[in-house]
């Protein structure tokens, strides 16, 4: 059996950094600000036990533990966004108007398992 | 790989649709940004992050309730005077193209803006006074003066400022697709000849309505509330 690969401990559940450039998906011709925002993602594992920052419900525990006795079978929790916050986008519209739009869940600042 | 250009392509359409988007706009030319809402955009990007304690419904620069504030710029055009009498110095058809605002989209304020080139002020002589007068027009018709026709807005004015702001919300509560309005600037007063007393108005500009609407994600989440 192969050595098992060097274990460094597996990073938890937890917001990481991603900053979206709107050239980046070709919008730039239409967005006027921001150019990009750091909207980040979730990322992580969920193990046993599940610590309490995880930000996890009584489901998710259940779920970790029984993860733990059958792997193969059930799988860990999710990692995901548990708290987002909006921002608001200067653009033109589909008529040129200039448009201040408002817009939720577009930055993720907490995740969990679930 | 064409499926992939495919699938990229159709997520996107249904982001830019939950962006309230039809399509991806491709601007042609593309009006300079109203100084109002460069203003309003640079604020919120100064809170600090996150928002928590903020109405994400409600445009606080404007005291209103809204999340989406739009400026349209005005495609009308001016109209021969076609006053035989009095001291009319400008007429002016404006016209709006509401068609963006989307169905179930309600409107919380309009504001139309006046831009001169400078602040300007009639000759000092005593009794000089300018009248502006707008009137809701149909957008088919050319609108023909009727005496005893009542306007949306009247307004008299001893100077004009560089930009003059004329709160519409209450009369404009249905905007409807279009938007048509009339107009008149004149001048009144006992001394002057009628150019000196319509300088003012000359240094007209442009016009410009700005709309703030509550869009469906907050008048869910308002009737949830």
């Amino acid at each position: 059996s192969a050595p098992s690969p060097s274990v460094t401990p597996s990073p938890l559940c937890k917001p990481r950094r991603l900053y979206i450039s709107f050239s980046d998906v070709g919008w730039e011709n239409w967005i006027i600000a921001p150019q990009g925002y750091l909207a980040n993602y979730c990322g992580g594992e969920c193990p046993f036990p599940l610590a309490a920052e995880l930000n996890s419900t009584n489901h998710a525990v259940l779920q970790t533990m029984v993860h733990s006795l059958d792997p193969r079978g059930t799988p860990q929790p999710c990692c995901v966004p548990v708290r987002l916050s909006p921002i608001s986008i200067l653009y033109y519209d589909n008529s040129d108007n200039v448009v201040l739009r408002h817009y939720e869940d577009m930055v993720v600042d907490e995740c969990g398992c679930r | 790989s064409p499926v992939l250009a495919a699938g990229l392509s159709r997520q996107e359409s249904s982001l830019l649709q939950s962006l309230g988007l039809s399509a991806k706009p491709s601007p042609k030319n593309p009006a300079p940004v109203p100084p109002v809402l460069r203003r309003m955009f640079q604020r919120r990007e100064a809170l600090p992050r996150p928002h928590k304690d903020r109405d994400p419904c409600r445009v606080e620069e404007l005291s209103v309730p809204g999340d989406i504030v739009r400026v349209f710029a005005d495609q009308g055009r001016f109209l021969p005077e076609g006053q035989p009498q009095g001291q009319l110095c400008l007429r002016r058809l404006l016209f709006f193209n509401l068609s963006v605002l989307e169905e179930g989209e309600r409107l919380t304020m309009a504001r139309l803006e006046l831009q001169f080139q400078h602040n300007s002020y009639p000759a000092p002589s005593p009794g000089q006074v300018l009248e502006l007068r707008l009137y809701r027009v149909s957008p088919r018709g050319l609108p023909q003066p009727r005496p005893g026709r009542r306007p949306l807005l009247e307004r008299s004015f001893v100077r004009l400022h560089k930009s003059l702001p004329l709160d519409l919300s209450a009369a404009l509560k249905t905007p409807g697709r279009n938007l048509a309005l009339l107009l008149e600037i004149s001048a009144s007063g006992r001394t002057g000849s009628l150019r000196s007393l319509c300088a003012s108005s000359d240094s007209f500009v442009a016009t410009s309505l700005l709309v703030v609407t509550l869009g469906r994600q907050c008048r869910a989440g308002r009737s949830r509330r």
